[in-house]
């Protein structure tokens, strides 16, 4: 399982959790306006959190966040 | 498996119960509004529990919960 | 396989039973109205019972119970 | 596999028989009206009867029985 | 692979054949009308018959046996 | 992979074809007119004969015999 | 995967060709009209060969053949 | 995976080509016209090749040769 | 995965690449006009090339050559 | 898993980031306009980026970039 | 999963980057105009990139490059 996220203007952040009896973040990693990410499910990351601008293509459809 | 949750306010609480004979809380993701978050079930989570306004992606459709 | 369960009353019990030889109640979890739980089939919880007013989402489509 | 059944009267009794050489009734859990059950068929249930009016959901569709 | 049966009388049969080299009944449950079965392939069943006048839901559709 | 059989006559015979380097009959079920048998393919039976007037429900539709 | 056969005259066979380094034929399986055959490939059938008046159902649709 | 072809003239050939480092012809199956061959790829054939006039049913499709 | 090709004028040529961190030809099949071939991708062959005029039947629809 | 961009200008990066506890870039490969590249998801690669004007083809659809 | 390419020109190249830590060019295949080429990823290749006025047929349908 993958997901695509576009951001939507500068400074989006796609945060991965930590998979584990422990659930914290591991990795922040920032996207500027336009640019794509694709990011699996890991062994390392069970959770994944979206702040900022962006809309997010998951098997559900595709899902806009609301800016911060 | 995983969903997609979009916080619709804030202080949404994604409740993540643990797997086993035992079933309590082990974590609770606190999302602003418009924030998104993706969550497998994993070897730690077989149940999980949505307070506050929020719509929630599955593979039965969108789901809104009503707010706390 | 997982669920979902969304309370329309406060009060509602999304009852785990045992899998095994043996089958009895392993946990009984409350839901306030509004809230969405989403639950599992595991190895600890080979069926489940609803109780208060509610609608269950499965893979046959969603299904209101009709309140205690 | 699991089914749904959701009881149309109290009464309605979900009975599980043995998996093995063997076929004898291990346990038959009681429905009140409008509850909801949910089952799977596992290591220790390869068949179940229901009794009383319900109506059972499964990959062939709704089904409803007949009163006893 | 499972598939459901609905008496539609009294004193319907679901019979159990053996697997293996040797095929004979090793289980024959009675039905009342109304009532409805859930029964599995499994590692001591191999094939099923039905009489009496009943609906056996399969993956082929809903066949009506013509009562005995 | 199992296929259902309907007797539209009195001494149907579904007959098993032995699995392995030799192909001989090891048995051979009579149905009676409006039964149904359900018949997987086994470790012990990789090809199936039916004689007499029936109606064979297979992945490729209901297929009618011609009576013998 | 299996394939249905149903003759349309008599004497129509059924010839399975063996498995291995080797192609050769290791059995004829007579059928009458109006009888139906349901074979698998198995370990020791890697291909077949249908002689005479018949139709043979396969995930390809219904193909009849030529009569001999 | 397994495909079909139905000899439209005699003298079709159904040609089996080696599987391994090395690519040569093992075995030439001859057929009749109007005679049914269902042959799988195998352990021992990677690669087949048809002569003479003749369908082939594959998953592409029922796709005719042009006769030799 | 196999696909299929029909040379569609003689001297067509199927090329077997070489599966590993070195890519050669390991093999070329050559087929006269109208002669079907079917062949897989396997231990050895990882990539092919198709020269001359032909039609090659693939997962995405039936792709015509341009003669050489 | 795999997919595929199109660079739409010449500097278009796909970058690789590393799976594992830690998220660093391993690979930058850069594309000149029109060319295409087919990516997979592998033991090194769990998430990737892309940045300049191209257009990337995913399960969710073809989604544009924006450019630098 | 494999792809297919149709070269528009001559000259095409189809270029393999090898799987593993190192991303680099391990094979680049040189195609005429009309060729056809299947590719799989495999145990070397997880990347690919074609230079030259081609179509790509790809699960998320038949791409067109544009010539370098
Ligand atoms: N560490 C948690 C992360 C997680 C996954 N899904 C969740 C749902 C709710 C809360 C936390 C989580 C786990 O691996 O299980
Ligand atoms: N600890 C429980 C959690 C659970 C999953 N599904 C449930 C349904 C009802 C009640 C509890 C649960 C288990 O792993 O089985
Ligand atoms: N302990 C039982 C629970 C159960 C599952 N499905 C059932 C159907 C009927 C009655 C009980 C059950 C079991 O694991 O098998
Ligand atoms: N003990 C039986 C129960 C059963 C399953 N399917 C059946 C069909 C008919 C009669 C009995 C059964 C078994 O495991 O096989
Ligand atoms: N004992 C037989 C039962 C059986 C299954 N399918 C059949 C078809 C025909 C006759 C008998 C059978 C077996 O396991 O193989
Ligand atoms: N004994 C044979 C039975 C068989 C299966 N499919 C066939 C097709 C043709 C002839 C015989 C067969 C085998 O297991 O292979
Ligand atoms: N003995 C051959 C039989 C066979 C299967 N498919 C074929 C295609 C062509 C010729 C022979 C065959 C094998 O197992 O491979
Ligand atoms: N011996 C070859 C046969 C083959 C399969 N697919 C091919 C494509 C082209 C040329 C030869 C082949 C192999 O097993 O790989
Ligand atoms: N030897 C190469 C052949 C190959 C497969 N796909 C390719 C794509 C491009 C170039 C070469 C290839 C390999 O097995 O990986
Ligand atoms: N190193 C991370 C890379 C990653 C994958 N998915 C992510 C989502 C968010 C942040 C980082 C990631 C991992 O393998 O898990
Ligand atoms: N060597 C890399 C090649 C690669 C695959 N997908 C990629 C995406 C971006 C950059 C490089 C790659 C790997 O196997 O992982």
């Amino acid at each position: 399982d993958y997901f695509v996220i576009r951001a939507e203007e500068n400074g989006v952040q796609v945060i991965g959790l930590t998979r584990g009896s422990e659930t914290r973040f591991h990795h922040a990693e920032k996207l500027d306006k336009g640019e794509i990410m694709l990011a699996q499910f890991t062994e390392h990351t069970s959770a994944m959190k979206i702040r900022g601008r962006a809309v997010v293509y998951t098997k559900f459809g595709a899902i806009p966040t609301v800016g911060g």
